[in-house]
């Protein structure tokens, strides 16, 4: 789940 | 960072700029619910919580600071300005938002990525981001008169969702690894909120009449 925790977006 | 992406964003800070600029040009926030926006300005609060322990660019940071700033700046004019505060339509205004903060925390704790505090309060964020709107919708449908710039804030804060999730197209064909099924939903269902007011926002625009919406 390494894709999850990224929260690029606002 | 594609272009949908962008142009949301940059239809979210028009959506805000409008409604600041209907507040301090106007001196009146008549239209406009509280509960939203105070709730917006938690969905903030909630969700930036990584500006302190993580960076992913420098537009993302000055945007969760604009936001931020933002959201408070418009809290604070409507509950403490001597002038605008006046102007609040406090009796129409009822939505309880326990009734939508109590269920999404319940949900994040329930439905998340990751059982930690910040994961559990971003994803509230989501789902309650999903759902800001209603009172601001009750709102309107109760005031008949709708301002232009009202219902233009409106108009804005829906094509960004909109954008959003062409964003997300985009992402999903795009970036192999992105998929993030809980913003989906949220933001599918955020923007089916949207559609009767899209709905009847062109409907009164064709026609050349000022925006109502049924009760």
């Amino acid at each position: 789940d390494d894709d999850l925790g990224d929260h690029d977006e606002l | 960072m594609n272009i949908f992406r962008l142009a949301g964003d940059m239809t979210h800070l028009m959506s805000i700029v409008v409604l600041l600029l209907k507040i301090r040009a106007t001196k009146s926030c008549r239209g406009i619910s509280l509960r939203t926006q105070e709730m917006y300005l938690l969905v903030f609060l909630c969700r930036y919580l990584d500006l302190f322990y993580s960076f992913v660019s420098l537009y993302n940071t000055v945007m969760k600071l604009i936001f931020l700033a933002s959201s408070a700046a418009i809290v604070y004019y409507m509950r403490y300005d001597r002038v605008v505060k006046q102007t609040y339509d406090r009796r129409q205004d009822t939505f309880r938002y326990l009734f939508l903060i109590v269920p999404c925390l319940i949900l994040a704790l329930l439905i998340n990525h990751a059982f930690t505090l910040t994961e559990i309060l971003w994803t509230f964020s989501i789902y309650l981001e999903a759902v800001a709107i209603l009172p601001q919708l009750v709102l309107m449908q109760r005031t008949q008169n709708i301002d232009n710039l009202t219902g233009n804030y409106v108009l804005l804060l829906g094509t960004y969702r909109g954008l959003y999730i062409l964003n997300w197209i985009f992402r999903f064909f795009t970036e192999p690894h992105y998929r993030q099924w809980l913003v989906w939903i949220s933001g599918l269902l955020q923007t089916a909120l949207y559609g009767d007011f899209f709905y009847y926002y062109f409907k009164c625009w064709k026609s050349n009449k000022k925006l109502t919406l049924p009760a």
